[in-house]
């Protein structure tokens, strides 16, 4: 270090500035690691471009933050069935939106429903799951398929919807509908209100379909 | 809080970024690009001690305790960081899943005397 050139905070002689550098980054690096519990850095074999990653990640959150696709839109406000289940049914409609590029040349090879049960006490509590889809007019929806349910414990529950959505898909309407019917004293079955941690969701695993070689015979 | 400028002597808060890209830690670590490791230096005299950054009431309460117990002169206090703020990270686990997580108190905005 320059003769005389002192730390102000401790005394020590000074370091020389790259030195500090290099110390300091060094610090920077275990800092990180050690409050991440990592015994060193990732290594990423696939690395997604970055601007895709966030091309994504913001569409997600804008999604989010004005329609919230996957966000239960509240019909269940005193939403009675006549003939569906007790008259003191009510249900919850969550719908699922797939972005446009998904749905044209797009394969699903698996789908799942994840739903986070937050249950009103102990026991179980039965639930039924309706996947809808337009009928050919878009006016109405059929059900698809009905999954009845036995829920115990508050958590994360799946359900597979992969021919769901295969078929909506091959309809070319990239929505799905999901209704979940409960006891009327049971209120809101999904953890309502909190942060979007716990909103519903759906993962699919998906695959382009290459255009059909020609095969020469 | 003060910011350390070239020559300060005294309890300051010194500005030191480290850009991800730098240190080859782009690819692992989405956002944000870079970590804002500032610290505290520089010395804090007695007549310094608890400013600034902290109640001027602080201060003089702290001057009252050191009269009433004749503190050795010679004693100084430290310079501390005296607000953090998180550092929320969004990255690559081992597994190439993407993490978000907030790192309490990883990022010091103001300095002062203890």
């Amino acid at each position: 270090a320059p003769r005389g050139v002192w730390c102000p905070a401790c005394g020590l002689a000074a370091l020389a500035p790259t030195t500090q550098r290099d110390v300091l980054i060094a610090l920077a690096k275990q800092s990180i690691l050690s409050k991440l519990r990592l015994s060193d850095r990732p290594n990423i074999t696939q690395p997604m471009p970055r601007g895709a990653l966030l091309t994504a990640l913001h569409r997600m959150y804008a999604q989010r933050t004005d329609v919230s696709p996957g966000m239960p839109r509240d019909d269940s406000t005193s939403h009675l069935h006549p003939g569906m289940g007790s008259s003191t049914s009510r249900s919850v409609c969550l719908h699922f939106h797939f972005t446009q590029e998904l749905a044209g040349s797009t394969e699903i090879l698996q789908a799942t429903l994840y739903l986070f049960w937050a249950v009103p006490g102990p026991g179980t509590h039965p639930v039924t799951v309706r996947l809808l889809q337009p009928d050919p007019t878009g006016l109405n929806t059929t059900v698809a398929s009905e999954t009845r349910l036995e829920v115990q414990r508050a958590g994360w529950a799946t359900l597979d919807v992969g021919q769901a959505v295969q078929s909506l898909f091959s309809q070319g309407s990239p929505r799905l509908t999901v209704e979940l019917e409960v006891a009327h004293d049971w209120g809101s079955p999904l953890l309502a209100g909190h942060s979007d941690s716990h909103w519903p969701f759906v993962a699919a695993q998906a695959r382009a379909r290459l255009p059909h070689q020609i095969q020469q015979r | 809080s003060i910011d350390c400028r070239g020559d300060s002597r005294m309890c300051c808060r010194q500005e030191f970024f480290v850009d991800f890209k730098e240190i080859g830690w782009e690819d692992w670590i989405i956002q944000p690009e870079g970590y804002h490791m500032n610290y505290c230096a520089g010395l804090c005299p007695l007549h310094m001690a608890g400013i600034p950054g902290l109640a001027a009431s602080f201060h003089t309460a702290v001057l009252n305790l050191i009269k009433a117990n004749s503190a050795d002169a010679a004693m100084d206090s430290c310079c501390v960081p005296t607000q953090r703020r998180p550092l929320s990270l969004l990255y690559y686990d081992q597994h190439s899943n993407i993490i978000k997580t907030d790192i309490p108190d990883m990022i010091v905005d103001a300095c002062g005397c203890t």
